[in-house]
Order: structure tokens, then sequence, then C-alpha cells
């Protein structure tokens, strides 16, 4: 799941 | 989302909009590196293949089409409007450009957090845009001194960078596990591309004099 939250970003 | 974050999207929103308007209105690209437009117009190309696969705001997805649209349509009037092509520097603009797609593309391969194709096309997305700026850096320097309308682009887009690294000591503090050391020292070495150019730019802010880069 962690990684996931850096492909938010632009 | 942070209050850097946010900035830090607005300003590089303005970077491409500040581009793209002095395009579109004087009808002329003087000055400005269509190989990094070129490159950039791959970094998003790369970046947000996600846009058909994963949803986070209507924000995130609007944000891509807008740098999606406005990178390829820089490189579309750069490259064949009929005014404007006339304007492009080509013999300046002369950095070989896909010397640096190829390393990052190897990196990528080697360096990533999981390797999937969408990942590994991210990964290289980070590397691209950490280098994409070195043409237009390097035709500044040819050029010597530019026009405010291209320094005010590699500014915002030094500001936006600047404010993401920003946003990322933020999430550090505020958001358990959030470590991206992939993307942590691409924005870096991103970052400090730009520190020299800030330099000579708020030098010839201070003495109010045209900017003139070092040979």
């Amino acid at each position: 799941e962690h990684e996931e939250n850096i492909k938010d970003e632009l | 989302m942070n209050i850097f974050r946010l900035a830090g999207d607005m300003t590089h929103l303005a970077s491409v909009l500040v581009l793209l308007l002095k395009i579109h209105t004087i009808k002329s690209c003087a000055g400005v590196s269509l190989k990094t437009q070129e490159l950039y117009a791959i970094v998003f190309a790369t970046r947000y293949l996600d846009i058909f696969t994963s949803f986070y705001s209507i924000y995130n997805t609007l944000m891509k089409l807008v740098f999606l649209g406005s990178s390829f349509s820089i490189v579309l009037y750069m490259k064949y409007h009929k005014t404007v092509h006339r304007s492009y520097d080509r013999e300046q603009d002369t950095f070989r450009h896909w010397f640096l797609v190829l390393p990052c593309l190897l990196l990528a391969l080697l360096i990533h957090e999981k390797f999937t194709f969408l990942e590994v096309l991210w990964t290289f997305s980070l590397y691209l845009e950490a280098v994409a700026i070195l043409p237009q850096l390097v035709l500044l320097q040819r050029t010597r001194n530019i026009d405010n309308l291209t320094g005010q682009y590699v500014f915002l887009l030094g500001g936006y960078r600047g404010l993401y690294i920003l946003n990322w000591i933020y999430r550090y503090f505020t958001e358990p596990h959030f470590v991206h050391w992939i993307t942590w020292i691409s924005g870096l070495v991103q970052t400090l591309l730009y520190a020299d150019f800030f330099f000579y730019y708020s030098q010839s802010w201070k003495n109010n004099k045209k900017l003139q880069l070092p040979a």
C-alpha cells in the first residue's frame, strides 16, 4: 500500500 | 494534499502557461529549447499512463490532462506552426537530448520500486524530468542573455521543484511509511540543476540589468 501514496503526486 | 504541493503544482502550471501564452501571443519561440519541450512531453506521457487505470481525484486527473495537453501543444507549435517554427533557434539548440533518454531508461530498468511496465516507465519519467531542463540551460548559456519570459519559465520550473521538496519533507513528517528515495534523489538532482541559474537570475534582478549568463 505504501508505495502507492507517491503516485497521487503529479 | 498540502500547501507546498498545491503551490508547487500551481507554479508548475504557471510555467507551462507562461510559455504557451508567450508562443501563442507573440508567435515566437526565440530562446526556447525544443529539445527540452520534447523531453517534457515524454516525461508527462510516461508518467501519466495511469490516467486511465487509477483515479485519485478530479484535481489530479484534470492537472494531468492540462500538463499533457500543454506540453504537446508547445512541441507541435514549435515544430509545425508556420510562423512560430521560423523563430526556433535550430543552430543553437543542439543538445543531443536523445543521449539523455537511453541512460534514463536503462537506469529505470535497474533501479525502481516494482518491476512492472507502468512502474518502470513512471520511474523513467522521474529520471528524465531531472535532466530535461539541460538543453534549455545550455541554450540560455549559448544565447548569453534571455528574454524575460523564458527566464520566468525556468524560474517558475525551479520554484515548482523547490516547493515539491518542501512537500516531501512535510509528507515525511506527517505520513507514516512515506519514504521514496528514488523520487527524492531525482527531484533533488533536478532542483540542484536550477541552483546556478537561480543565482544568475537573482543577480540580474538585484542589479536590475539584463540577465547575462557566463559563457
